[in-house]
């Protein structure tokens, strides 16, 4: 494996978005994932709707919470179509569900994956370089103060509260880190991103993992 | 506006927030001299109580995962 990687280098990962005061990470952790999994399918890189998903993912509560793996299984089960940001725009609010007929111009999932990596992060360095970007979620209660650096301490494993996708990660220093993608607008962290240390399932990075296949 | 309830209210949380990024940062200085360890100051949620964020923006709900093994590796290849 390379000792530094990171999907934004391959121009597959799309700019930071803002979730606003809509508690609906999950919702665009999926999304980005699949953004990121139809580009590196030689796709054009484009924003999908995470509006669609909020309003649609029926095992969800829109923007009071929710699952990015039930949002997985509603993608692969319905196989709906997810419509670009532009025809389906965010607008932190949860709303009733715009159906899209089935030759409508979108992207379904063919299927998607979801493990636990705990203790095996060597393995999940394999896998975001096999599978693309992953969702993750993690304890991210100390964000609230995180202005830069890597994440050592200040975080628990097992109360996991926040979805992100992991786009790479660095092990050329003395901390190897996981580069992390958050939903929180770019004035956030390192322009919208936060590092988190390997190898000790710091915030719980690799408790929940998952990715969606195009 | 200054003086309001709203103000004097927020004033205060941001001040119990400042408090604990002193905390969180001395905590990594001292106890563990470890490289680029992360820095935490005022951002845009510093006026926030931590309940109002948890409960505005952690938002993601956790569902038990089987672990990875080379057994989920090997099954993907079966027919």
């Amino acid at each position: 494996l390379p000792p530094k990687f990171d999907w934004r280098d391959k121009n597959v990962v799309t700019p930071v978005r803002n979730q606003e005061s809509c508690g609906g990470c999950w919702a665009f952790s999926v999304v980005e994932s699949i953004e990121s999994s139809c580009a590196i399918k030689g796709r054009q890189l484009e924003l999908l709707s995470a509006q669609e998903v909020i309003d649609c993912s029926y095992r969800d509560a829109g923007c009071k919470g929710g699952s990015p793996i039930n949002a997985l299984i509603w993608l692969n089960q319905s196989k709906a179509k997810l419509v670009k940001e532009s025809v389906y725009p965010f607008n932190a609010k949860t709303g009733l569900c715009r159906y899209f007929s089935r030759s409508a111009l979108g992207v379904s999932i063919t299927g998607f994956k979801a493990y636990s990596f705990r203790y095996n992060e060597d393995v999940m360095m394999e896998k975001l370089l096999e599978w693309g970007p992953l969702v993750a979620v993690v304890d991210a209660v100390s964000w609230q103060d995180y202005l830069g650096g890597i994440i050592q301490h200040h975080c628990s494993q097992g109360q996991s509260n926040h979805a992100v996708v992991i786009t790479g990660y660095d092990a050329t220093g003395d901390t190897p880190y996981w580069i992390v993608r958050n939903s929180w607008g770019t004035k956030w962290g390192v322009d919208g991103y936060v590092y988190i240390k390997m190898g000790k399932n710091v915030c719980g990075i690799a408790d929940s993992v998952a990715v969606a296949f195009v | 506006s200054a003086g309001s309830l709203q103000f004097i209210h927020k004033y205060h949380v941001f001040q119990q927030n400042v408090q604990r990024h002193e905390t969180m940062n001395l905590f990594s200085s001292n106890f563990w001299n470890e490289s680029g360890s992360a820095v935490y100051g005022i951002n845009q949620f510093s006026d926030m109580s931590p309940e109002v964020f948890r409960a505005t923006y952690l938002g993601s709900r956790s569902v038990q995962l089987p672990k990875y093994t080379l057994f989920s590796k090997n099954a993907k290849k079966l027919p």
